[in-house]
């Protein structure tokens, strides 16, 4: 090798022709194909379609039924194991996926019948002490990425975003729907609108007289054209229409105020958050108020972590977008590699609002988590059988019903809200 | 699975975690 490295001649000459005109081909062909994957398809309403887009491997995973293999998933794990099995196969899965046994709740490893069950377990009361700051973690797991949006564009990873739009729902009136709650429509509520005409202030809460002594509009069943105005637009329908059963929890009256007001005072209540006319909106209807940006983090709970997830800061949330999609991993690797991930993937975007105007909360399904829980939707019902409608499109339940004067679903910071569950 | 959370905030809202972190629940993220 020496001999071969000192004494060979070097002996320069030119390269043909032809394997110069071949390198230029190849870069250009390499350079439209860059462009053909940053390439952004639109729709007749100028949205953008969302498209399957990464390296081949992930086409190929693509080309999987994974919803189908989800659901497997989840069969295979609710099967009930023996007793003796238990406490052996939940330390084993334990140790694998590093749980801490020691603060689950119950504690004894045989009260899990399955897989299912323990992975959906819960904690020990005061496992998670609730720091004191606006904001805090929904869940237990690692935070993959958070800041600022800029342009309406969230970033999935350094280099690839994806749409708040496509993310939230957009606006769409020609298919607007009238979409209720049931407890609503049964306790006969009015649903007017909430603007800043009049407001009466009792104990410190702002809301609207419209709220207080009932509207001008027609009892009945109330439209979404009839809910209170929120910082995101007015509800679309792409699927089926459907009635959203607000779950009223195990209280009393005088509980569920105190509870209520609670959520009020945290949030330094207003009745109607006047958030149009921000300095920016965009087609979802998402917009800030001069001073204020819009910020988004995204958390991934790893196999071994506590799925279940609690309330990041006392908000109301007023109403849910079912979208449902694929169900691709949402693993890191896989967070690197697929394009449009978060919005490809069967989602449930809860929408309402906190102290500081919009507020949301997407838990994002995967292949082995397919089913997403909300506490208090009884209508909600995810990774189910049938072909997913295209991306982008979504059913819509409002929760008006739940609170008459916060107009939605009312939660406290770190109450618990719902889970994922396998399968 | 993977929680989204998107927000208004002031613009002087800061998160107090850093990317790739492990968190919990109740853990403060920002303020």
């Amino acid at each position: 090798l020496i001999n071969a490295w000192t004494e060979t001649p070097t002996k320069w000459y030119p390269l043909p022709l032809a394997v110069g005109a071949l390198l230029l081909v190849a870069m250009q062909y390499r350079k439209k194909v860059k462009r053909a994957s940053k390439e952004v398809h639109v729709d007749e309403d100028g949205m953008e379609v969302i498209r399957l887009k990464g390296p081949w491997h992930v086409h190929v995973i693509g080309a999987l039924p994974l919803r189908y293999i989800s659901r497997l998933w989840g069969h295979v794990n609710s099967l009930e194991l023996p007793v003796w099995f238990r406490p052996i196969g939940f330390r084993l899965y334990a140790v694998a996926f590093g749980c801490n046994l020691d603060e689950i709740e119950p504690s004894d490893l045989r009260a899990y019948r399955s897989l299912g069950d323990f992975f959906y377990r819960k904690l020990k009361p005061g496992a998670r002490p609730v720091d004191d700051a606006i904001l805090v973690s929904p869940a237990d797991g690692r935070m993959l990425h958070f800041g600022t949006i800029e342009d309406l564009h969230i970033e999935q990873v350094k280099g690839i975003t994806y749409s708040l739009d496509a993310l939230l729902g957009v606006e769409h009136p020609k298919s607007r729907i009238s979409v209720h709650s049931t407890l609503a429509h049964e306790h006969n509520r009015d649903m007017s609108v909430v603007d800043d005409r009049e407001f009466a202030n009792v104990n410190g809460i702002d809301y609207s007289l419209d709220q207080l002594i009932g509207g001008s509009s027609t009892p009945g069943t109330p439209t979404s054209e009839d809910m209170p105005a929120s910082p995101v637009a007015t509800p679309l329908k792409f699927g089926a229409q459907i009635d959203a059963s607000v779950v009223e929890p195990e209280r009393s009256i005088q509980e569920t105020l105190v509870h209520d007001a609670s959520v009020a005072l945290e949030m330094g209540f207003k009745a109607s958050v006047p958030l149009t006319g921000g300095k920016r909106r965009s087609t979802s209807g998402t917009s800030v108020k001069p001073g204020n940006a819009l910020y988004f983090s995204v958390i991934y709970l790893a196999p071994g972590d506590y799925h279940r997830f609690h309330s990041p800061t006392a908000w109301v949330v007023e109403k849910r977008r079912h979208f449902v999609g694929e169900l691709y991993s949402v693993s890191p690797y896989m967070a690197k590699r697929l394009e449009n991930l978060f919005v490809l993937n069967e989602r449930v975007a809860l929408l309402g609002r906190w102290r500081h105007g919009f507020f949301s909360m997407i838990p994002v399904g995967a292949t082995n988590v397919g089913s997403i829980k909300i506490n208090f939707d009884q209508a909600l019902s995810t990774n189910v059988r049938g072909r997913p409608p295209p991306p982008g499109t979504y059913t819509e339940a409002v929760y008006a019903a739940a609170s008459p004067i916060l107009n939605g679903q009312p939660l406290t910071a770190a109450q618990e809200m719902g889970g994922f569950c396998l399968g | 699975s993977t929680i989204v959370l998107v927000f208004e905030a002031p613009d002087d809202f800061e998160f107090t975690v850093k990317a790739g972190q492990k968190v919990k629940v109740g853990q403060r993220l920002g303020d």
